[in-house]
């Protein structure tokens, strides 16, 4: 099973369309291996991304080098899953 | 023990067997308003049901709705299986909706997508598309919502099968989407077509292959804000509305663009709620209120359809 131990889902709140390209330039590039859970689509939108772990600095640091604002909205993702397995466990008992 | 939907907790996510049992305990439930058809295999040769809800008559004037067609966004079929419950349950006490199934039947495909369904609960939650492999390629799977046959091929999917809006082959080459096409068009007598996504809480309608207005735009839009409007004053939750293209983004080969191609003019898709801040990974105790504030917005649709028949 994948798991996701240090996975960041972190929330962008696009302020223009300067940086709708620039996420959009991020979502094309395969290296960082972002997951865009909601797309750069529009500043009436959130932009949700999760992040691996291994790639977290690298985001952090385009991000703010491009005066980004962003917020992390799951600090760590397997932790998040890890409660909901054991939800479903009890659930199933 | 005897098996009961009664019993049964619509607050939780379950697995795949899971639901298909209770189907089968919804089924024997409810003899005269509900039947359980299998459409066709998934590509790993899962059944994929439809629960019928009809009280007779031939090949009515039918609403269909799909849910789970992206496998982690888990709130989608946990609100179908909360929805199919409450059309059961409400069917000759709710005169609104008793007066619409006597004259038309809902189809409800919860799990559009069973292999990837499994495979978010087994070995990747994260998981979005089919199973399928990808000839040439070590990456499988397919966008099932850019795999139907409008605009195919267009921009907004990706040729790449290792990306996770890639459009497949060809046209309906996902046997998940064949299914589903198949039944669609072999029944003929469709009205609405209503596909349950999450997150972000929009209500949108065709098209996402191109931003050009559809004929029935304005109609479409009127319909989609009272819905919303009857969404909201449940809890307050916010939805946007309007086109897939403009709303998020062009997306071509998407399943209302396709329904509404063919005829059916009352397509819309959902994105459902996340409110807060958990993406797909909502939490369950907030499947309830999820469904519960959906079923107003997709009541007003149906009741909306059965009034403007064509």
């Amino acid at each position: 099973e994948r798991i996701f131990i240090g996975d960041q889902v972190i929330r962008v709140d696009v302020q223009s369309e300067e940086q709708i390209q620039l996420l959009q330039a991020l979502e094309t590039s395969q290296e960082w291996e972002l997951d865009f859970w909601l797309h750069p689509v529009s500043t009436e939108l959130p932009v949700d991304i999760r992040v691996p772990r291994s790639s977290l600095s690298s985001v952090k640091d385009y991000l703010q080098a491009h005066s980004i604002p962003f917020s992390v909205m799951i600090d760590n993702l397997q932790e998040l899953l890890d409660e909901e397995k054991a939800e479903m466990e009890v659930n199933r008992m | 023990r005897e098996r009961s939907t009664r019993s049964f907790n619509f607050g939780a996510y379950h697995t795949l067997d899971t639901i298909y049992s209770w189907m089968d305990t919804l089924v024997a439930e409810h003899p005269n308003l509900i039947t359980k058809q299998e459409i066709g295999r998934s590509y790993e040769n899962r059944p994929m049901y439809v629960l019928k809800f009809s009280t007779g008559g031939s090949n009515r004037p039918a609403i269909w709705i799909d849910t789970g067609i992206h496998s982690r966004e888990w709130v989608s079929p946990a609100t179908g299986v909360w929805t199919a419950n409450k059309i059961a349950t409400d069917y000759g006490t709710d005169a609104s909706l008793t007066s619409l199934l006597n004259t038309m039947d809902i189809y409800l495909l919860i799990l559009t997508n069973p292999d990837g369904y499994v495979y978010t609960h087994s070995n990747d939650r994260m998981w979005r598309k089919t199973r399928s492999r990808n000839s040439g390629s070590i990456c499988r799977g397919v966008d099932p919502n850019r795999n139907w046959d409008a605009g195919f091929g267009g921009p907004g999917a990706s040729s790449s099968p290792c990306s996770d809006s890639y459009r497949g082959p060809s046209a309906h080459s996902e046997i998940e989407v064949k299914n589903v096409v198949d039944l669609i068009k072999s029944h003929g007598n469709f009205k609405a077509f209503i596909s349950v996504h999450a997150y972000s809480q929009l209500l949108m309608y065709p098209y996402g292959y191109t931003c050009t207005n559809v004929p029935h735009q304005a109609e479409l839009d009127s319909i989609g804000r009272a819905a919303v409007q009857k969404l909201t004053s449940l809890y307050g939750t916010s939805y946007k509305v309007g086109s897939i293209c403009k709303i998020i983004y062009q997306a071509s080969g998407g399943s209302i663009d396709w329904s509404y191609n063919l005829g059916i003019k009352y397509s819309f898709a959902f994105e459902l709620r996340d409110t807060g801040r958990y993406g797909f990974i909502l939490p369950s105790n907030q499947i309830i209120p999820t469904a519960s504030e959906t079923w107003l917005a997709l009541k007003h649709i149906m009741e909306y359809v059965r009034d403007h028949p064509y």
